[in-house]
């Protein structure tokens, strides 16, 4: 069984995929050699879900900004739909079988199984490259917001008076909340618990860390037409709280960049 | 978005999976 990335993807492609390999097994076996039931009404019924969410899949692909979403995800569409025509193919050539008056299966029957297994395998392999396509983009939006806040710290070097100040804490606070929230959501969905621990970890220490950035600014705007010891503690911890913040954000993009089962690069 | 992909790869999956059992169960029987 493969390891899924999210609990998401999980929910939606564990039991087919349990199914799935329960039929290959089956046919491997050779214990497949009934007439098959009449498949025509469910094969509709997927191939009626297909086209929604080819549907979807196309509307996303018009509608969005990420342009690596509108190159990846045409291919994975077209192995869903491809795979769905095969199922029409085998339910056809199945038909033909199921006209058949002795026990030794047609080479229609043959082939419209082989049909149906690679079938319900393809929709399993497009869904999945589906999913996965909309997770590595869903990553990105996660790491758009991290450099942005990134990016932004650097704007603390030019704080020098309190109105900058409260400019500077009024812009940064929303960027954080939401990175704050998005790493949230994030971790509820990954199945990776270590990956779950670490992004837990860094995204507390941005928290932490950034009441001392706020109070070294403080200090600097205080000491601003006072040069001395004072003012460089002051330009040397906000340089310490914006260096450790940056780094951690800079860890969060890494972690957020890993699959399931990149256990070993965690640490 | 997002949410409506979901949704639609749910009922695919769903679609799949009972297409998937009725197979099966035939084929043990």
């Amino acid at each position: 069984m493969p390891v899924f990335h999210t609990k998401t993807i999980q929910m939606i492609l564990e039991p087919v995929a349990e199914q799935v390999s329960t039929l290959v097994l089956i046919h491997e076996q050779g214990k497949d050699g009934n007439q098959m039931p009449d498949l025509i009404n469910p094969i509709l019924t997927v191939k009626a879900a297909v086209s929604n969410l080819v549907k979807v899949g196309k509307d996303q692909i018009k509608d969005t900004k990420d342009e690596i979403l509108k190159l990846d995800t045409p291919p994975a569409l077209e192995k869903v739909e491809t795979s769905a025509d095969m199922l029409v193919q085998a339910s056809q050539l199945l038909s033909i079988d199921q006209k058949r008056e002795t026990a030794e299966m047609t080479p229609e029957g043959m082939e419209g199984r082989k049909k149906l297994i690679a079938g319900s395998r393809g929709i399993l392999q497009g869904t999945s490259d589906l999913l996965l396509v909309f997770d590595e983009a869903e990553v990105r939006r996660i790491c758009k917001v991290c450099r942005n806040v990134r990016d932004y710290l650097n704007q603390s070097s030019i704080v020098a008076g309190m109105e900058d100040l409260v400019v500077f804490v009024k812009s940064l606070t929303p960027g954080t909340t939401t990175l704050a929230r998005m790493i949230g959501d994030r971790c509820k969905d990954l199945t990776n618990q270590n990956h779950v621990a670490a992004l837990t970890e860094e995204m507390d220490q941005v928290k932490a860390y950034i009441p001392g950035l706020i109070s070294s600014l403080k200090a600097f705007v205080q000491t601003v037409d006072k040069p001395g010891k004072a003012q460089e503690a002051a330009i040397g911890n906000r340089e310490y709280y914006t260096t450790q913040i940056s780094e951690r954000i800079t860890e969060i993009i890494r972690l957020l960049q890993l699959v399931s089962t990149d256990d070993a690069n965690t640490d | 978005n997002a949410a409506e992909m979901v949704k639609q790869a749910r009922v695919l999956g769903q679609a799949t999976s009972d297409l998937v059992n009725m197979l099966k169960l035939e084929a043990e029987t």
